[in-house]
């Protein structure tokens, strides 16, 4: 473990804190995109289910048992218990555009032709744009509440601060990984757009707002 | 180098 890596995984574990206590406090699931909440189960599901066959640490059994059930726990927050707060139409990008494109990449590029690998690199590509029909809803809607941008904020924080973790890892332990790597950078790339608006509104004190 | 994945990643 490095510190790049710790502050990945604490930024990840921090942005879905977030999201939550957003939804609890304001009692709304406004301008949340249901498709990417959906979309990170399908990721968490596909890349976790190791942990009932290979153990790691503690720390990593326990994230990842808390990566799965969070997101699961969103899904029901949007769907049953604030479901008049979740606007469909807005949230309209075609997630299926994004499933069977990296069903198709797991099946060629993994470490291993075999489900768990094939799976496993299926969720790394899907989330490398699982975020896109979340950016797509904010790109429509053209604002959002402080509060979600917080929590975006620190979810890319999460896969940018992955990228010196592997530069790390590559000097001292002479591993790389291109699958994580690739779809890592792409998935950092994302957000470029959004951090700019960030970084020169948000945290100035301004309200998140699109130029028309 | 080896390539692959560490395990130990989330």
């Amino acid at each position: 473990m490095n510190l790049f890596r710790l502050f990945g995984d604490l930024s990840h574990l921090a942005s879905i804190l977030i999201l939550l206590h957003k939804i609890q406090t304001t009692r709304s699931c406004r301008g949340i995109s249901f498709k990417t909440q959906a979309l990170y189960v399908t990721v968490f599901v596909a890349r976790y289910l190791d942990l009932f066959y290979d153990w790691v640490s503690l720390y990593n059994f326990s994230m990842k048992v808390f990566f799965i059930s969070s997101s699961i726990y969103i899904l029901y927050l949007m769907k049953v218990r604030f479901r008049p707060t979740h606007d469909p139409s807005i949230d309209t990008f075609r997630a299926e555009y994004l499933v069977g494109p990296c069903v198709v990449l797991a099946l060629i590029f993994n470490y291993k032709f075999t489900f768990p690998e094939v799976l496993w690199s299926f969720s790394i590509f899907l989330e490398s744009v699982a975020i896109l029909p979340q950016l797509f809803m904010l790109q429509r809607t053209g604002e959002a509440e402080t509060i979600t941008t917080h929590y975006l904020a620190a979810l890319g924080a999460y896969r940018a601060l992955y990228i010196p973790n592997w530069i790390y890892r590559y000097f001292s332990e002479g591993v790389v990984d291109p699958i994580a790597v690739i779809a890592g950078l792409v998935q950092t790339a994302l957000y470029v757009d959004f951090f700019y608006v960030y970084f020169t509104k948000v945290l100035q004190g301004q309200k998140f707002e699109l130029p028309a | 180098h080896t390539e692959g994945r560490p395990k130990d990643e989330l």
